[in-house]
């Protein structure tokens, strides 16, 4: 997190806020709502209560305005700059100026009102932009469902402000996961289009063979529709599809969008009931077979005649020597399946059926 | 909205173009008349500042991930300075 030079702060604990104008866009009393919340969630974390002012000056002054629209720091059109206001103090401090060129929405249809009010109105408040990708005061606008404070914004305003002495209980998202920590474990991977992406928390990154820096993304922000935690992932290249496995559903997604009449049951693939949720999951190409992993075993899956495999499951030890005896997430490049438990990659011939290497997880991140 | 793609990327004259005036307004690029070496100088300093804020590969050459960030919707505060 950042703040501002010289950590400037509101020295009263009550703070007045008013809303001078409203967008078409929205309901009143849907941008009401969504002002009246963003500030309630600054409030829980700290000893500042908001008031609403209906006329004269408020420390907070919230507007929509387009292009040049009175502080010389004219907005520009659709998409862009979205929003900004003002650090905390005396005239335009703490002034909260929106874009009317934007669509603004109550939902992932349009720019989120209440996720750019909960960005800017930390800025009302003294936070400045933060580095790290999964916080609120993280500059690029990305929409999220939950509570939308990481523990970043939380420490971020309490060093201010000091924690809400009513010790209301906030479960902040987490920060956003290192890809060269050691111990770095995933949660799921898959190719799609030619990128390979990896699921880790609530986030993802995504490879590209021409892009040296993975890039990390909010699960969410990409894919509204499915959860915040993927279990398995993989995808099918000849339907053009990945499959997003979370408990006992799982999700089909095409590009950005929900292919209809998702999401299903797992057990739809004829897995047993017992399992409640999958570890990992990869296509063979070369074989349309999608390979299914649960603990210590595993399924093999026909996707030209839709049915499991006769003789399974089977053991993860017994049919890829070398390898642990289960898994978090699985590729296959090129006759290589790559397998990821813990901190460890295995790479696993088929030809040679034998782990030819054995690397950190994250070296497919460029650590 | 769902999708975060920005503008598709113009020649190198609108890239460089396009990267000034996002270094300008949120990493405080200086304007005005300076020598060509000052100024290019100036430009691979800032813009190796906001590589580094966003994590990306910090070079001082303005590629396609950078341009990339630089394209997203986004707020309107500066990110360092004043």
């Amino acid at each position: 997190y950042n703040h501002f030079p010289r950590h400037l702060k509101w020295k009263n604990n009550i703070v007045t806020f008013r809303i001078v104008n409203y967008t078409p866009d929205l309901r009143k009393s849907d941008v009401d709502r969504a002002i009246r919340t963003a500030l309630n969630v600054w409030s829980d974390a700290t000893p500042l209560r908001f008031k609403k002012l209906y006329y004269g000056t408020a420390d907070i002054m919230i507007s929509f305005g387009r292009k040049e629209h009175g502080d010389h720091n004219p907005f520009d059109g659709p998409n862009g700059l979205l929003a900004h206001a003002y650090p905390p103090g005396q005239g335009i401090g703490g002034d909260t100026h929106f874009d009317e060129d934007e669509h603004w929405s109550k939902d992932s249809s349009a720019y989120n009102l209440f996720i750019v009010a909960a960005h800017e109105l930390g800025h009302a408040l003294g936070m400045s932009h933060s580095t790290d990708s999964g916080a609120l005061m993280y500059p690029i606008y990305s929409y999220a469902t939950g509570y939308p404070l990481a523990e970043d914004d939380v420490k971020g305003i309490q060093a201010l402000y000091g924690p809400n002495p009513d010790h209301k209980k906030i479960k902040p998202k987490p920060d956003a996961p290192q890809k060269c920590d050691p111990t770095l474990s995933f949660d799921a991977a898959t190719e799609l289009r030619g990128e390979t992406i990896i699921f880790k928390d609530k986030f993802y990154w995504r490879l590209h063979p021409q892009m040296h820096e993975p890039e990390l993304t909010l699960i969410k922000s990409t894919w509204p529709s499915i959860p915040n935690k993927v279990d398995a992932a993989y995808e099918n290249p000849e339907k053009d599809q990945v499959i997003i496995f979370s408990g006992i559903r799982m999700w089909a997604l095409n590009g950005y969008n929900l292919v209809e009449g998702y999401p299903k049951y797992i057990h739809k693939l004829g897995l047993p009931k017992s399992v409640r949720k999958l570890d990992a999951a990869v296509h063979i190409k070369d074989k349309g077979k999608t390979l299914l992993f649960h603990e210590e075993e595993y399924w093999s899956y026909d996707e030209a005649s839709g049915t499991m495999d006769s003789g399974y499951p089977r053991s993860i030890e017994n049919d890829f020597p070398g390898m642990d005896d289960e898994v978090d997430a699985a590729v296959y490049h090129y006759g290589f399946l790559y397998f990821f438990h813990d901190h460890t990659q295995y790479e696993y011939s088929y030809t040679s059926r034998k782990v030819i290497r054995v690397l950190r997880t994250n070296f497919i991140l460029g650590c | 909205h769902s999708s975060l793609a920005g503008p598709l990327l113009g020649t190198e004259k609108d890239n460089r173009l396009l990267a000034e005036k996002y270094l300008r307004r949120f990493y405080g690029l200086p304007v005005g008349l300076q020598s060509q070496k000052r100024t290019a100088a100036d430009f691979k300093s800032k813009l190796q500042e906001m590589q580094r804020f966003f994590k990306l590969e910090v070079t001082g050459n303005l590629d396609d991930n950078t341009l990339d960030v630089m394209t997203q919707a986004r707020c309107g505060v500066p990110d360092m300075g004043e």
